[in-house]
């Protein structure tokens, strides 16, 4: 088809799990 | 086909992340990584890199309870089960190397760093990955045994930005390309552009999408408009590097008390769904926490305020003759009784997160240089998918595009004022509407725009 649809899933930080919040910039 | 399992997550929101599944390796290996529009690299985390085993205190044990229902036809069946994890990281999902029969190191040091100075540390190599029901192989990607992060991140930046390009220059080799996500999908015959159509969906939405080599005309509403990326962040002269724009103005919308302008300087910024927060120049973050009557608590890194002051308020950006505006709730973390604005200040890089990009459809065009902005759509209409195979269909340029501002390295700010906001009376609500204000210029100069459509408005300039 040409095209690639992909499910994003939302996650919520869990207490205790230390989900970072990473910022995604690429830092030189 | 449009079926996938799904992790149930208890929402004590503080700090969401959008995520992909992706299985890599033979067998393969189950992993979620962070999806990141702000790097260019995938990384993945070694099952015992130190990070990891560190986080590992011989107490705690990560468990996650979920609940499968299969259903066929006449039969309908209901089973929960529990897997017990050691360490966030497992609970995420590591890679081992060992364990798949496909995968090769390629002998190349890997190392990303990120804005906020964490990083991933490795070696590359490439395997077979799958989304979805996609598969590529021979995948470059990292593999990290020494990292800060517990989560992986699939970066789908441009070439540009991939560490091969950036790593290897201070290490005296030689910096190359490799083809990093969105490049292996059109490579690899499946897509016809390197491109992709961004919408995380609305603020209690457990699902977004994105659309790689297409876009989704229900997922906006009103036109797609077009700006160019700025060149400056794409040479190795820049401290950050990635699919930068200029934002042209920033506004509050407020339906009890009126529209006000915060600020006429552009900057640039970068749209970075890597992250959940946003970066602004910070007169123009605390010009926003200050219009909230809010106080800036160092603690937390941001502007505290009654909830209440941001009831059907919206956060506006002019890109150059066109509005985005993303409701500020979506920036907000309660807190106590309170609410903490998730705008940070900056003087050296400007994003606008998962916060802004839930009420915005974003299209990167990775082989023309330029990003498609309008606004999210949560109507839930029947897909409306076009092809990109040239132009990205249905966009067109940017009233500004071919006079927008351009960034200069070292002079991160533009030349526009500051503006010491006062209220203005307007009592009509809309967010497409235009902005109307009546400003005090910061030198004390009084002064005053508006502006009926967005090819009119007025800007004022300080050189």
């Amino acid at each position: 088809n040409s095209y690639v649809k992909l499910p994003i899933q939302k996650l919520a930080n869990i207490p205790n799990i230390n989900l970072e919040d990473v910022s995604g910039i690429s830092k030189r | 086909s449009d079926a996938f399992n799904s992790t149930l997550i208890n929402m004590f929101a503080s700090a969401d992340r959008y995520v992909v599944e992706m299985e890599i390796g033979t067998p393969p290996q189950t992993a979620y990584l962070v999806l990141d529009t702000g790097s260019s690299d995938m990384c993945v985390n070694e099952a015992n890199n130190t990070y990891c085993e560190s986080l590992a205190d011989g107490n705690d044990v990560w468990t996650s309870n979920y609940e499968l229902t299969a259903t066929a036809s006449e039969i309908s069946s209901t089973a929960t089960s529990h897997k017990t994890y050691n360490t966030p990281c497992s609970y995420w999902g590591t890679f081992n190397p060992n364990t798949s029969s496909t995968f090769k190191f390629n002998e190349t040091v890997f190392n990303a760093t990120y804005g906020d100075n964490s990083y991933f540390a490795g070696t590359y190599g490439t395997d077979v990955v799958s989304l979805g029901n996609i598969t590529l192989s021979n995948f470059t990607f990292g593999v990290s045994d020494d990292t800060v992060n517990s989560m992986g991140v699939l970066g789908i930046s441009l070439p540009f930005v991939e560490e091969t390009n950036i790593f290897q220059l201070t290490s005296n080799t030689t910096p190359f390309v490799y083809d990093n996500f969105p490049m292996a999908l059109k490579n690899q015959g499946k897509i016809k552009k390197i491109a992709y159509s961004l919408f995380l969906n609305e603020l209690n939405a457990r699902f977004g999408s994105i659309l790689f080599g297409a876009v989704d005309k229900s997922k906006y509403s009103g036109q797609l408009y077009t700006l160019p990326m700025l060149q400056a962040f794409n040479t190795f002269d820049s401290e950050f590097s990635g699919m930068f724009v200029t934002a042209q103005s920033v506004a509050i919308l407020d339906s009890k008390s009126g529209n006000k302008t915060v600020s006429e300087v552009q900057f640039p910024v970068v749209f970075d769904s890597g992250t959940s927060y946003s970066s602004l120049p910070t007169e123009i973050a605390d010009a926003i926490g200050r219009s909230f009557d809010g106080k800036y608590s160092s603690d937390n890194r941001g502007y505290i305020f009654d909830c209440s002051k941001v009831n059907n308020t919206l956060l506006s950006i002019d890109f150059g003759g066109f509005n985005i505006s993303a409701n500020i709730s979506n920036f907000v973390t309660p807190l106590h009784e309170h609410c903490l604005l998730n705008i940070m200040a900056s003087d050296s890089m400007f994003s606008l997160g998962d916060a802004f990009l839930m009420d915005t459809y974003v299209v990167y065009d990775l082989e023309n240089h330029e990003v498609s902005l309008a606004q999210a759509s949560f109507n839930n209409e029947e897909e409306d998918i076009k092809i990109i195979s040239d132009s990205v269909p249905g966009a067109t340029p940017a009233p500004g595009y071919s006079s927008t501002w351009v960034y200069t390295p070292g002079s991160p700010i533009g030349t526009g004022d500051f503006v010491n906001v006062s209220w203005t009376s307007y009592s009509e609500f809309s967010q497409y509407k235009s902005i109307y204000a009546t400003e005090s210029l910061s030198d004390g100069v009084s002064s005053s725009s508006s502006s009926s459509s967005s090819s009119e408005t007025a800007t004022k300039k300080k050189n």
